[in-house]
């Protein structure tokens, strides 16, 4: 479902070049469990924000359902995201002036959903994550975790075809953890592609097909 | 060094309130080596900011060096904080329009040191948790792990005789966490006095004390 040929990420700043990604060549086929593995600073974040299509590469191709995505506008790759994609970032980017049910509601308005059925998924998104009693606070009233939880519940309220999850447990307990992994493997059961970026050796081991990157490269294992 | 007694901390949100720590009681000595843990939302990182005077008690009394913190005010408790304690913030709060070495050295104005001491001390910060060479670098252009290595820089960057670290390698890969971790027994055996959270147990098993919260109430284990 995604195919990178050669794909290279290059930051420019004044003289110095930074090459976070170097010559990326693999394919998910849909259906995948795959994790993502690498030392800091290795390039994992920059990968998966080219593979969400919110970034675009240096050089090299990115395919999307067999398609090029350097042909899609802006406005096409937007439909994609919202469509069929979900993203757990990093550093969650939650928008500190709306909601928890607000910011998770945020990837349901690009449909119009009716008020509803959007309060319906928005419910059920915050249940499977545990914040139900948290629905009114906003992001500066929670705790790192729970802000964690709400940024992983707004990945998952559209029923996204693809999930990209960078470090999506790092400030969870093991228990808490254990079900957002949970949460993840149900909706691979169901047909679901998950991407996984992950420092657990113990999580990473679940997995069937791991990426490793070092110094923005990347070596395939399964 | 830092002593709470039957200190309480209570949100209130409308009709609402949240208990995020009742009736907090224990000590803290000097050259202690002492890790926090428990589920997410637990109070953690409430405790933590109550611990470094970021923030105040909804009722009980914390002392430091003997002294109620209570009759210090902002300016007083200010300077304690320049001066003895380092904090690590789990969000890692670093100020997007400064430089990493911008960043790190925020802690040393406050004392007016001589700017080759405090180039200095900023160059031995970042060598010790691996970022001489993203000196330069912004925030934004950094990975997750690396934000927080200098979240780690300018906790350290003063000598604190506190270290209070709230989750410092939730974003590391396990050598990288490593390293931080051997950092911060170096700094206990010179005399610091350490307080970390942390969520891997594996991290908490090298600690000779442990403090477990849950729904805000902290038991004692050694
Ligand atoms: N400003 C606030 N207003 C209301 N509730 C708050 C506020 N800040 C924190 N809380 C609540 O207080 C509780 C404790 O929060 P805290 O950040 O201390 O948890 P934590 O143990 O650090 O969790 P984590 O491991 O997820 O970081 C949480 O349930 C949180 O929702
Ligand atoms: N805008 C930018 N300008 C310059 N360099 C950048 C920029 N963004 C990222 N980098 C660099 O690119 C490299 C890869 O970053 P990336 O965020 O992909 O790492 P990562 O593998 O996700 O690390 P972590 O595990 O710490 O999150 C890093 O060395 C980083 O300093
Ligand atoms: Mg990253
Ligand atoms: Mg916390």
């Amino acid at each position: 479902v995604i195919r990178l040929n050669q794909v290279c990420k290059r930051y420019r700043m004044g003289e110095a070049t930074v090459d976070a990604l170097v010559d990326a060549t693999f394919t998910i086929e849909e259906g995948e469990f795959v994790a993502i593995l690498g030392p800091s600073g290795s390039g994992k974040s920059t990968l998966m924000h080219l593979l969400g299509f919110l970034d675009s590469p240096s050089s090299g191709e990115l395919f999307f359902e067999g398609r090029p995505v350097a042909a899609l506008d802006e406005t096409a790759r937007a439909h994609v995201r919202a469509e069929k994609i979900g993203f757990v970032f990093q550093a969650f980017n939650l928008l500190p002036r709306l909601t928890v049910a607000g910011n998770v509601r945020l990837p349901l308005t690009y449909h119009r959903h009716p008020p509803a059925d959007a309060a319906a998924r928005v419910a059920d998104a915050l249940a499977r994550v545990d914040m139900t009693n948290r629905a009114h606070h906003r992001p500066g009233e929670l705790s790192g975790g729970q802000r964690q939880r709400v940024a992983i519940a707004r990945a998952l309220v559209n029923s996204p075809r693809i999930l990209l999850a960078d470090e999506p447990t790092g400030n969870l307990d093991t228990h808490t953890a254990a079900t957002i992994l949970a949460l993840f493997k149900e909706l691979n059961r169901q047909g679901g592609t998950i991407v996984l970026v992950t420092h657990s050796a113990e999580i990473a081991a679940q997995f069937p097909r791991q990426l490793h990157v070092r110094d923005g490269r990347i070596t395939d294992h399964r």
